[in-house]
């Protein structure tokens, strides 16, 4: 049975796609069967994988509003991709009526879940209803953090999210971990930004960190993750050591 | 009456409340009468004027959904800000039955037009009914730019977003400008996006460029834009010039 893994953090642009892609790549390089699952109606997660998500014809949304199974919105690439397109910005209010909708995903999810080890799903930057769905499904969070105030600022009010839905969707759901991302470590202002985190989540604190890396803008232009696009770099040990520290949680 | 400027991109972290301030208080430097308005349930544009969005008893939640004044709810500081509260979070929700839901924002700006010369508004990372209400309010939208290859991609819904709006909502509604941001020009990346840029959108593409700058980060901890916190830098200047290049446009 697979560990489904959300990644999610309102704030935006933080690296949630890009973490939740790379680490996938990186499990399954380590051998596991893996999904990733976009959620969020840019499809940035889609284009990483040289997808064009104005071009397909099922996506997430027809799995969510129409109860599509998954497989039929699954592509191969580097990992299994179940796409996504403009349409699912429609699925909030398509679903707002709907009993049961903040389980959409999580029954799809738990249809497929003996055929992975890893189900990792990327969600849009807000908190609405597509990414309710998202922490309804999974066991775990990963919430990626860049490493200044603005962003820092978010990790309450998606603390309070999540109680939330462990009080009335979701029992199980916890934080995996707090991943520090897009760190430009010569500066002051992200060495701060680290200790307030570690003062304040302490172990929650992934001990990987994720250093800037141009690469990481680069790969997403060519339909590929960095394991794949520059796979002896540095950006690719960064994931690499992240999924090390993800399995010794098992 | 004022000039109103909607500050939109759904794609996350691109400099959305980080230009809707600077580009503010460099317009209310340069003598004019400005207000910004917060319409993201993060609050970020508020926070970075050193007010705690928890602690607010009033906010942009009351104006839409209990129709009081703009007035009431806002606070002076560099600049005038009506301020954002989470309860902005349920005000789609809270809105979803309601007649003229997309105007609620458009009926309260007019009631204070007259008392500036430019109102600003700050948006979510999303293309929902509070990003669609500033839409509606507004005579002219600013387009933060990324220079990385997914944030150029959701320029094409923004801009099906845009002609949705004028069908339906607001005919008048523009592109003032699209503005590369956190621009670190010594990359063959960013270069290529913005030769992209200009190449799909010509004169529509500032000639401002706003560079990366750490003090963009730091500023917001001391509740200050970066026109105070760092009066004769280069950050400042970003921003100066791009209120200059506004103003030529009136
Ligand atoms: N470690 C890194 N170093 C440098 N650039 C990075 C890094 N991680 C991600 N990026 C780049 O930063 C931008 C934002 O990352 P990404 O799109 O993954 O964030 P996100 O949280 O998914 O954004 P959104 O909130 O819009 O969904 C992208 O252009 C990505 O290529
Ligand atoms: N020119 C710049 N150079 C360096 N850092 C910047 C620059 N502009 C903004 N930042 C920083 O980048 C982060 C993202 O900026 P900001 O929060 O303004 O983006 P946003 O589009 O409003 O994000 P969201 O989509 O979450 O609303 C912030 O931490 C901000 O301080
Ligand atoms: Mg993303
Ligand atoms: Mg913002």
């Amino acid at each position: 049975r697979a560990k489904v893994i959300a990644f999610a953090n309102q704030k935006g642009g933080v690296a949630k796609t890009t973490t939740a892609l790379n680490l996938a790549v990186a499990l399954k390089e380590s051998g596991h069967k893996v999904l990733a699952i976009d959620m969020d109606p840019q499809g940035n997660l889609t284009m990483s994988q040289g997808i064009d998500p104005d071009k397909v014809d099922k996506s997430m949304f027809d799995v969510l509003v129409h109860e599509m199974s998954l497989r039929e919105v699954i592509a191969e690439r580097e990992i299994d991709v179940a796409v996504s397109s403009i349409d699912l910005a429609g699925a909030e209010i398509a679903m707002a009526a709907q009993i049961g909708r903040e389980r959409r995903l999580q029954k799809a999810v738990n249809e497929i879940r003996g055929d992975y080890d890893f189900i990792c799903i990327d969600t849009p930057p807000s908190l609405g209803l597509l990414t309710i769905n998202a922490l309804t499904a999974a066991d775990k969070v990963i919430v990626p953090v860049q490493c200044e105030y603005l962003s820092m600022r978010g990790l309450m009010q998606l603390q309070n999210t999540l109680r939330m839905i462990r009080e009335n969707l979701n029992p199980k759901v916890e934080i995996e971990g707090i991943l520090p991302t897009m760190l430009d470590s010569r500066t002051v202002h992200a060495k701060e930004a680290i200790e307030i985190l570690e003062e304040n989540f302490g172990d929650l604190v992934f001990q990987s960190r994720i250093k800037k890396a141009i690469k990481f803008a680069e790969a997403p232009v060519r339909g590929a993750s960095v394991l794949k696009y520059d796979p002896k770099g540095k950006a690719a040990t960064y994931y690499r050591d992240l999924a090390k520290e993800v399995i010794s949680h098992e």
